[in-house]
């Protein structure tokens, strides 16, 4: 009965796609929905601009972490050694 | 919705990562 | 039974083909009423890339969030180790009476930082 779920769900989300298509299509005669289109158009490149930036700032912090274990590391060999001398 | 989430996890990355630089710094002056 | 199973499978397939072909016909008509230019894309355009951007920002947000609780995590075990550290040089330097130069002012602004 799972595969028949599966398969129903399957073909459920062709036919919604179908439908997001269908509403799409009579876009193109109200002016108002194209210009909502080219705003939508613009704020995805905004969007994508942001993500870029927040990659980086993963990537910076990613690097970061590294940094903070070696710091972590030779702090721990530096307690070592004064466990040592104590 | 989606643009004001990333602005707002774009602000607490940057946000930790300069907590972090500092961070690193002073430890690495008491270390010194 | 297997023919009816068999009958079923071939019904779904038919209709799985008919869906695609459906959908193939309205994106290209879309495409053609609309045709993409440098400053305006087709809506078909415009739907996909705002899916492949909330995909992009769910992939991005998944690597986020345990690069942040790994930072915090290490901080605190430095401050840990660096705290336990100070305590033993202090109690090294009263054993042996080595008396070294007090913290600096940036010394004790970091020490209070970090705390």
């Amino acid at each position: 009965s799972s595969d028949l779920e599966q398969l129903c769900s399957h073909v459920n989300e062709k036919i919604d796609n179908i439908k997001k298509t269908l509403s799409l299509r009579n876009l193109g005669q109200e002016p108002a929905l194209k210009t909502m289109l080219n705003k939508i158009g613009d704020e995805i490149i905004v969007v994508n601009e942001l993500l870029n930036k927040f990659e980086l700032e993963i990537q910076f912090q990613e690097q970061t972490n590294a940094s903070l274990k070696e710091l972590c590391e030779s702090l721990e060999e530096d307690y070592k050694d004064v466990e040592h001398l104590k | 919705t989606l643009k004001d989430n990333i602005n707002i996890l774009l602000d607490k990355a940057r946000l930790e990562n300069q907590e972090s630089i500092g961070f690193i710094k002073a430890t690495k002056i008491l270390m010194n | 039974m297997e023919a009816e199973v068999d009958k079923l499978e071939l019904m779904f397939q038919k209709a799985d083909s008919d869906l695609d072909y459906i959908q193939y016909r309205l994106e290209y008509e879309i495409k053609t009423n609309h045709p993409d230019s440098p400053s305006k894309k087709n809506p078909i355009t415009l739907v996909k890339e705002l899916s492949a951007i909330k995909s992009r920002y769910q992939t991005l947000y998944a690597r986020f969030k345990p690069v942040a609780v790994e930072q915090k995590e290490t901080k605190s075990r430095i401050c840990a180790t660096l705290n336990k550290t100070m305590t033993m040089i202090q109690e090294l330097q009263k054993q042996t009476d080595l008396e070294l130069s007090p913290l600096t002012e940036e010394e004790k602004t970091m020490t209070e930082q970090l705390k």
